[in-house]
């Protein structure tokens, strides 16, 4: 890592931050919860807190620029030079501009905001170019996902150079907070659970809840262990919102926030995607449930108290949705929490119940606990 | 001027002036050092901020603008210098 000369920093730890002008290429909300995130990756290392202003002159104030834009640091257009940042100090110091010309995205289709701020507050706090090429602080563009960012050694270690470490209690290792190896194990016994996801992987039945997941083979009940998320689906971590496999292909998607992944197996087809590939409205910021159903090769998607139709032939979304789910699906009811089809049949994992619908009646032919599926 | 890689002219004199500002934007001291800069002795200072960069990015230190060098140079990145500033 490298520091300005002069070792400039910020003489306080409570640092207020302003977004002044937006870009038209992504929603407001998502330039808020891009720069949110970027600004808590260098809060988890070190004892600094970043309070959000809406008027007047903040510490670091941030904005989308084009061209001469009256800092003698005037941007180039497409490409090239993505944004820029100056260090700790009065006035300009701290500020931090992204070239509009950008195409800025939440995601992977354009440069991703995230990625970009995180690095230009590193020079807003102290930070330098570095030379090490798997640092945040180094000079040029490489994609970080937002969620489960973790701040790389090299940038730990030169943002405590300044600031020193966040201790988190006295005694502590000074490492930014990294969830606990062995995440507790959530009592899905307990009644009162639901799962966050359930999805057929070969031959195998998932149970998602937290950082956890449950194995089981569809007819056998024993043999049922739990793993962390993180251990099978790194990218993933924990709370995975959504997942169904598509058999007859031999792929799986996952879905978290507005991103999803496809897996073949336990294995990772690339970086995440958006779920606005699938034709979702921009409203749409997470899906609730997925089940795919194998008779009309169709994917139900549930947000709320809403589904989704889509055609997987097709590839794309069936107009008329979303419909109303407990309309359509008579006898279930409350938000859906996971979906998946076994043998006919559509299990809807409502809180801790679950819901056996047959597609033939048209109804609910049983309901049993949500838990009993993981041998409770 | 450093010699570059076998390119046609056009080719060659927008690599050359595309580095020729990427080098003037992130590898020239701002202020009182640009007169420090000027006065070095005998160094040609282009082939001088070549190296820097080349040191900076790990690559081989050549001095030229070589595909190496040129493929750094067009990798969308921060605008602030990567020398001291």
């Amino acid at each position: 890592y490298r520091l300005f000369p002069g070792e400039p920093k910020w003489k306080k730890n409570m640092l207020t931050y302003r977004i002044s002008k937006y870009t038209p290429s992504m929603r407001p909300a998502e330039v808020d919860k891009a720069v949110e995130m970027a600004l808590r990756a260098w809060s988890s290392a070190v004892p600094l807190n970043f309070v959000r202003t809406h008027a007047g002159e903040a510490d670091i104030m941030i904005s989308f620029e084009s061209g001469d834009h009256g800092d003698s640091y005037p941007f180039d257009g497409p490409r090239g030079t993505l944004a820029h940042a100056f260090a700790p100090g009065e006035g300009l110091g701290g500020d931090t501009h992204f070239d509009n010309a950008e195409k800025w995205t939440m995601g992977t289709n354009g440069f991703n905001l995230f990625t970009v701020a995180a690095h230009e507050f590193g020079h807003a706090l102290g930070l330098a170019h570095s030379t090490d090429p798997s640092a945040l602080m180094y000079p040029t563009y490489k994609y970080q996902h937002p969620f489960g960012f973790r701040l790389p050694k090299d940038d730990v270690k030169g943002i405590q150079a300044l600031y020193g470490p966040r201790k988190t209690f006295p005694g502590k290792p000074t490492m930014p907070h990294v969830p606990s190896h062995k995440p507790s194990i959530p009592d899905l016994c307990d009644s009162s659970s639901s799962f966050d996801a359930v999805t057929m992987l070969g031959k195998e039945l998932l149970f998602f809840k937290d950082r956890i997941f449950w194995r089981r083979q569809v007819h056998l009940p024993s043999g049922i262990r739990p793993s962390t998320i993180t251990s099978s689906f790194p990218q993933l971590m924990s709370n995975v919102d959504a997942a169904y496999d598509v058999a007859e292909r031999g792929i799986a998607f996952f879905f978290k926030g507005p991103h999803y992944w496809i897996t073949r197996g336990f294995q990772m087809q690339g970086p995440p995607r958006t779920i606005y590939d699938f034709g979702f409205p921009r409203h749409v910021q997470r899906i609730d449930a997925a089940v795919y159903l194998k008779e009309p090769q169709k994917t139900l998607f549930f947000v709320g108290d809403e589904y989704y139709s889509f055609d997987e032939r097709k590839r794309k979304m069936e107009k008329d949705y979303p419909k109303t789910t407990e309309e359509e699906f008579s006898g279930v009811s409350g938000q859906i929490d996971a979906a998946v089809e076994l043998n006919g049949y559509i299990y809807f994992f409502s809180g801790p119940k679950t819901f056996k619908y047959d597609t033939e009646k048209e109804d609910v032919v049983s309901v049993v606990k949500s838990s009993s599926w993981v041998g409770c | 001027a450093p010699t570059l890689f076998a390119a046609t002219p056009r080719t060659w004199r927008n690599n050359y002036h595309l580095a020729q500002a990427y080098l003037d934007k992130f590898y020239t001291k701002k202020g009182g050092h640009q007169v420090g800069e000027l006065a070095v002795r005998g160094g040609n200072s282009m082939v001088k901020k070549i190296k820097e960069l080349q040191t900076f990015f790990g690559l081989q230190v050549t001095g030229k603008l070589d595909q190496n060098t040129m493929d750094v140079i067009k990798r969308p990145r921060c605008g602030v210098p990567d020398v001291a500033n």
